[in-house]
């Protein structure tokens, strides 16, 4: 029988990408495309619940509006794409 | 579809946008013509058009760049963002960024087209055999100058053609050195390299002297990037190193061990664990043209669409004929209505459209990598056959230039010899010769007395004396009514006249005045009978007058006779 492998993970210099949790990703993600933290148009700031963003994120995107952080979710969140934010701030 | 807040869009319709610079992963003319082909794909749905232009500030200026690159979004690293770009307006609006730690292919693994060589800047064709070996990417083997080359069919014992893979043994690309190769060693703040380098740089460009001595000659170019290269990490530039050491443990190919993200990667020196040297390994790469395409709908007035299959959507996915979406042609129809030019009617491939005719006084050809064989090309060539004259239905217009007829289309021409039984020569592209016509055009001619060319799209025309381009200017200076949407043909009638058709009629030109002379214009049935009355290419050659259309042409000779109706594909193309 084999030993599976133990993976460990280092710190590759000069690597832009850091090792994210799955939280921290989506919090990120959900900031950059402009789920949360918009901008209001009367000039202050409100901060829509993760779950309301991530439903907006799973909207937009055409995915299963769970709104909760689920493997669908996370995978879109990884996929390569544009840099322009979803909902305009 | 979705729009930018106000409907942002341009207040006109001629959008200019200029190429700042060049990412090593691709040969610059590939680049150039997936910016092309992206701008492509929404003209055929618009009346918009868009010019190219090599200095000022154009509408949509295109860059690649890395991590922080001057806007207030910086990119990620390789995967994740791969673009960005503006809607319309004054300034950084309308701009189109692309990340440069991304590796810009073709979208299906690196796309290298060779120089030189015997294959007409043919794209190397993956895997090749040579010697009874196969090869995935360049190689040296066979030379003793250590010159990448490779293959441009799948058995180079067979067919024998080959070209050079991008390295900086070959070329560089900006700086100010015209191109020159670089020299090695040479010294920089008086230290000397023997490979290309990104010190003093803050880009993370690699970057060369194109002499002995940068400190005292300041001449110096960015490196291409060869197809075996790592990406991004601390090494870019840099070949694996097979075996590598990696927490003790050996590898002979490349590995996500030690990622949380499952990326490839390697180490470019045999111990990873001491010299912390590596890059992530080349993969299938962005499709340039896919991504420029959605950029460009973006500073054109687009935002992301929600329908997976639109190309506006935010995600990347590669197609290997892509043709436009619906929502996206309703889209980019509602800020700028539909086009009147040619509609698509057949699926873009995203591969390269350019040949280009490589020097052979710079590099010896008959430096072959190890001639065995007798040539027998028998395998197929990896030149795209959609870029293939001979299956193209209809040409934007046919000519002759310095006596050699030219087929035009989509940005492509093709050259057939008015002497001896030679076949048609290309695809090659527009750009690389008349770097500022747009990619379709309607129409041309060579002023016989001058030899300045003329040429014509749409409404505008543009006149080149050798390099040097007048234009664009409007067809209107002419004399041509407004009502006139484009030139279909010109016919040289003596010294200083020429005809230009349009629809049903046609007008007679003074060259010398540059004004349509009077009592034009004139049916061109009434004058020239038995001919089709909406000729789309018309031109005279070898004392015959052609009109062209879809793929048959009417030849006329010189007492305005019809002696010959046949195909433009077997008897002006020499289509086997």
């Amino acid at each position: 029988w084999s030993i599976p492998l133990k993976s460990v993970f280092v710190t590759f210099p000069g690597d832009i990408v850091k090792n994210m949790t799955d939280v921290e990703l989506a919090e990120s993600y959900l900031k950059k495309f402009g789920y949360i933290n918009t901008v209001q148009r009367s000039g202050f700031q409100s901060m829509t619940s993760t779950d309301k963003a991530l439903k907006r994120m799973q909207r937009q995107l055409g995915l299963e509006e769970t709104g909760q952080l689920d493997k669908q979710t996370l995978d879109a969140m990884k996929q390569p794409r544009c840099g322009v934010p979803d909902v305009a701030n | 579809y979705k729009t930018f807040d106000g409907d942002l869009k341009w207040d006109h319709q001629d959008v200019t946008y200029r190429i700042l610079n060049y990412s090593p992963d691709m040969e610059s003319s590939l680049i150039d013509d997936a910016f092309a082909r992206a701008f492509k794909v929404w003209r055929d749905v618009t009346p918009l058009t868009f010019t190219r232009l090599f200095e000022g500030t154009a509408d949509i200026m295109i860059s690649f760049g890395k991590a922080d690159h001057g806007d207030l979004y910086p990119f990620d690293g390789k995967d994740g963002l791969l673009a960005h770009a503006y809607p319309p307006g004054e300034g950084i609006q309308g701009d189109a960024h692309f990340d440069d730690d991304e590796f810009w292919t073709l979208g299906k693994g690196p796309a290298v087209k060779t120089l030189y060589g015997n294959a007409d800047g043919a794209m190397c064709h993956f895997p090749f055999t040579f010697e009874g070996r196969s090869y995935t990417s360049c190689t040296t083997d066979g030379r003793t100058d250590n010159l990448p080359w490779c293959s441009t069919t799948s058995d180079y014992n067979k067919d024998k053609k080959f070209g050079f893979c991008p390295s900086e043994l070959l070329y560089t690309f900006g700086g100010n050195a015209d191109g020159a190769k670089c020299v090695f060693p040479f010294t920089f703040l008086e230290k000397e390299y023997d490979s290309c380098t990104t010190e003093g740089r803050n880009d993370g460009y690699r970057w060369c002297a194109t002499t002995s001595n940068f400190d005292t000659d300041k001449k110096y170019g960015f490196c291409p990037s060869r197809d075996t290269a790592v990406i991004g990490g601390n090494s870019e530039g840099e070949p694996c190193h097979f075996p590598f050491v990696f927490l003790g443990k050996e590898y002979n190919s490349c590995t996500s061990e030690g990622r949380g993200d499952g990326k490839l990667w390697c180490s470019t020196t045999g111990n990873y664990d001491e010299d912390k040297k590596w890059g992530f390994c080349p993969d299938q790469g962005y499709s340039l043209f896919l991504v420029a395409a959605h950029e460009f709908g973006h500073a054109l007035g687009l935002d992301h669409s929600s329908i997976r299959e639109a190309l506006m959507y935010p995600m990347y996915t590669y197609a290997e004929d892509f043709s436009l979406h619906q929502d996206d042609i309703e889209g980019i129809q509602y800020l700028y209505g539909s086009g009147t030019g040619p509609k698509p009617t057949t699926p873009e491939p995203d591969t390269p459209s350019t040949t280009s005719n490589p020097d052979p006084d710079e590099t010896d050809s008959t430096d072959e990598p190890k001639p065995t064989d007798v040539p027998n090309p028998t395998t197929p060539s990896t030149v795209d056959p959609d870029k293939d004259a001979c299956k193209t239905l209809k040409f934007d217009t046919i000519t002759v230039i310095e006596g050699v007829l030219h087929f035009f289309k989509d940005g492509h021409v093709w050259k057939v010899p008015s002497r001896g039984d030679a076949g048609h020569k290309g695809a090659l592209s527009i750009s690389e010769r008349w770097p500022a016509l747009p990619a379709v055009i309607d129409s041309a001619f060579e002023d016989v007395l001058t030899k300045k060319i003329y040429f014509f799209s749409g409404t505008r025309f543009w006149v080149y004396t050798g390099k040097s381009v007048l234009g664009p200017r409007s067809i209107e200076k002419l004399g041509l009514p407004s009502s006139v949407q484009k030139v279909e043909g010109a016919l040289q009638r003596g010294k200083g006249k020429v005809l230009l058709f349009s629809g049903e009629n046609f007008w007679r030109l003074d060259l010398k005045t540059q004004k349509i002379d009077r009592g034009y214009p004139k049916y061109t049935d009434v004058v020239f009978g038995g001919v089709p009355n909406d000729a789309h290419d018309v031109f005279q050659y070898k004392g015959h007058i052609y009109f062209c259309r879809d793929r048959f042409y009417w030849r006329m000779n010189s007492r305005r006779q019809v002696d010959r109706v046949g195909y433009v594909k077997y008897d002006l193309l020499r289509c086997p």
